[in-house]
């Protein structure tokens, strides 16, 4: 995946850190200190459509390809996540008990066009 | 904001960097209170005794280590179910000279969302006397019908020497996520001579607690044919 930086329009990963103090957090969330909720953006011209190594199951990729035969069917595909990860926690519930959660993909670690 | 119901973070590109910043953040936060089935962040805590807190965490991992290196460990399987471990430290109920009661509390957004997997009652005896002493502990849940508790499970231990206990109580747990309050109640009786089974003050490295492990239930799958 390609991180965003500069003026790079193409489809990126732009990194976004939430510091849980900044928002006033830090009491009820024990652990980490912040979460990284990046998100995805940026064009996805056709020819970027499918292409090898980025997100596409074969189906998506045959598609592509007649999306990519056909110009009146042309259409823009999507800048998404391509890999994402569980963020831990560790924080007090509302009876003041200390539960760890893995929670499912909630960080993005790179991006790519369908 | 996104029209029509686009992915949220959709209409986020368009706005000034300031107000980018701020939907942002009200993003992250909605999505992490929506992932944790919280309704908003919960009111400030009241996080238990640094003591107890430690030795609890000692207490985990031995257990765990344990747990480990005993060819019956339960393995977990790899669900990609989202998984908890909660820690509740015991709030002190009514007692009298030779019983207490403690109360635990399990959040409603946990308990309504998660089967239990495992749940372990941790007790410290400081027992006063040499030689094995009888002690009961009670496991009553709030009786559904009424202002009374019931009688979920009655253990009685032969307490030999001071030191903790465990004590499997996942099936009284495992029902009682299934109510409406999440809580339960355990009742300890000593014999008459041994003054009050608890640490003098929460404050204590002693203090009880439970420790659960639970799952997010597996959503029904509707199977059309």
């Amino acid at each position: 995946g390609v991180d965003c930086g500069g003026d790079s329009r193409m489809c990126c990963r732009q990194e976004f850190f939430v510091d849980f103090k900044e928002i006033g957090w830090e009491d009820w969330i024990i652990q980490p200190e912040g979460y990284h909720m990046n998100y995805c953006a940026g064009l996805c011209p056709l020819h970027m459509a499918g292409a090898p190594g980025l997100a596409a199951s074969f189906h998506t990729a045959v598609l592509n390809r007649i999306k990519a035969a056909s110009a009146a069917a042309a259409v823009d595909s999507c800048c998404v996540p391509t890999q994402r990860r569980p963020l831990s926690l560790l924080y007090y519930d509302r009876d003041s008990n200390i539960v760890k959660t893995d929670i499912p993909d909630m960080i993005v670690d790179a991006c790519g066009c369908t | 904001a996104a029209k029509g119901g686009g992915c949220p973070a959709c209409g986020v590109a368009s706005l000034a960097p300031g107000a980018q910043r701020d939907a942002l953040l009200a993003l992250a936060k909605q999505s992490i209170l929506a992932k944790l089935r919280l309704p908003a962040r919960p009111s400030a805590p009241r996080p238990p005794a640094r003591g107890a807190l430690l030795t609890a965490l000692r207490r985990m991992r031995a257990q765990r280590s344990d747990a480990a290196a005993s060819p019956g460990m339960m393995l977990r399987d790899g669900t990609g179910l989202q998984e908890y471990e909660i820690l509740s430290f015991a709030e002190a109920g009514s007692s009298t000279p030779h019983s207490v009661r403690l109360h635990f509390r399990f959040s409603q957004e946990v308990a309504g969302s998660t089967e239990i997997l495992q749940a372990t009652l941790y007790l410290f005896w400081a027992a006063p006397s040499p030689g094995a002493q009888p002690v009961t502990v009670r496991l009553l849940q709030p009786d559904p019908e009424g202002p009374n508790m019931t009688v979920a499970s009655e253990i009685r231990l032969e307490v030999q020497r001071s030191g903790w206990t465990t004590l499997d109580i996942g099936a009284a747990v495992r029902s009682l996520f299934g109510q409406d309050i999440p809580r339960f109640t355990v009742e300890l009786e000593v014999p008459e001579d041994w003054g009050s089974p608890l640490p003098s003050e929460r404050s204590d490295s002693h203090w009880p607690f439970v420790v659960a492990q639970a799952r997010a239930r597996t959503p029904h799958r509707v199977h059309r044919r």
